[in-house]
């Protein structure tokens, strides 16, 4: 089963 | 002072929801430039970002930056009693902790006003690197949200899979398995019919269909739907709004664990 990824794996916080 | 007019109140209605399905709240961010919106979900799986331009309302004034945290259960209750065809109207003093929202009927007999308190929202902005992606598609936005619809009953992933044929849109569960291919059109009449892929290389990503099924509750908005993909970055499913701006949902890819 593919595990979800979250948005903070490819985008920063500013 | 901020002052925002729009004539078609059913703009901000349907930009509404678009998003009040994936956000609780939001911070709208007013400049000269514009209204700017970007959020994550309570999961941080998907963002919205959305941008409407100050040259697309009748007036707009922004003396001074002004950033007003929305909750939108209840800016969506407010926008239910405006009519269609109304003129809206949203205004707020500087560093207010109300907004009001004007509804006005096109023969001026009926004005309404709604006052909203603001609320004090942390403001974490993600950096969206520019990315030049390895696929773009375009196709009918309605043909993407009953795509959509139709796999979300067999499975809780999509499986995007673009070549330069065209698009594949799989999905598998209990029941058995799907798979939709869209063909690139080859000369449509309508441009807002047409499905094109513009590809660099080949990609196929997997993503939870909950998510796109909530990214095309902004189908109203736009005929037309974008969707760009590179190997494992989000994907961004891209409505226009009118002349004035447009809606940006990214949602992360699912990876084999």
């Amino acid at each position: 089963e593919d595990m979800q990824s979250k948005l903070s794996r490819f985008f920063s916080k500013n | 002072m901020f002052e925002a007019r729009l004539v078609q109140s059913s703009i901000l209605k349907k930009v509404l929801e678009a998003i009040k399905d994936l956000l609780n709240e939001a911070t709208f961010d007013c400049s000269d430039s514009g209204i700017q919106l970007q959020a994550m979900d309570n999961s941080h799986v998907s963002l919205v970002s959305m941008n409407l331009r100050s040259d697309g309302f009748d007036k707009y004034r922004c003396d001074r930056n002004i950033s007003m945290g929305m909750n939108l259960g209840s800016m969506t209750k407010i926008l239910k009693c405006a009519a269609n065809e109304d003129v809206v109207t949203m205004k707020a003093q500087d560093n207010a902790d109300t907004v009001t929202f004007v509804f006005e009927s096109p023969n001026q007999e009926k004005v309404s006003d709604y006052e909203m308190k603001l609320m004090n929202l942390d403001q974490e902005h993600l950096g969206i690197p520019e990315t030049e992606y390895a696929c773009v598609v375009r196709l009918p936005a309605g043909e993407f949200a009953r795509i959509c619809r139709d796999l979300s009953q067999f499975g809780e992933s999509v499986v995007i899979s673009c070549t330069k044929e065209g698009v594949k849109f799989s999905s598998a569960g209990d029941i058995g398995s799907a798979n939709i291919k869209l063909a690139q059109t080859s000369n449509v009449d309508k441009e807002e019919l047409a499905v094109t892929v513009e590809m660099q290389e080949p990609v196929t990503l997997t993503f939870a269909s909950r998510y796109l099924n909530s990214f095309t509750k902004a189908t109203s908005l736009s005929n037309v739907v974008q969707l760009s993909m590179s190997p494992d970055v989000p994907l961004v499913v891209e409505y226009r709004i009118g002349e004035i701006g447009h809606i940006r949902y990214y949602l992360a890819p699912k990876i084999e664990d």
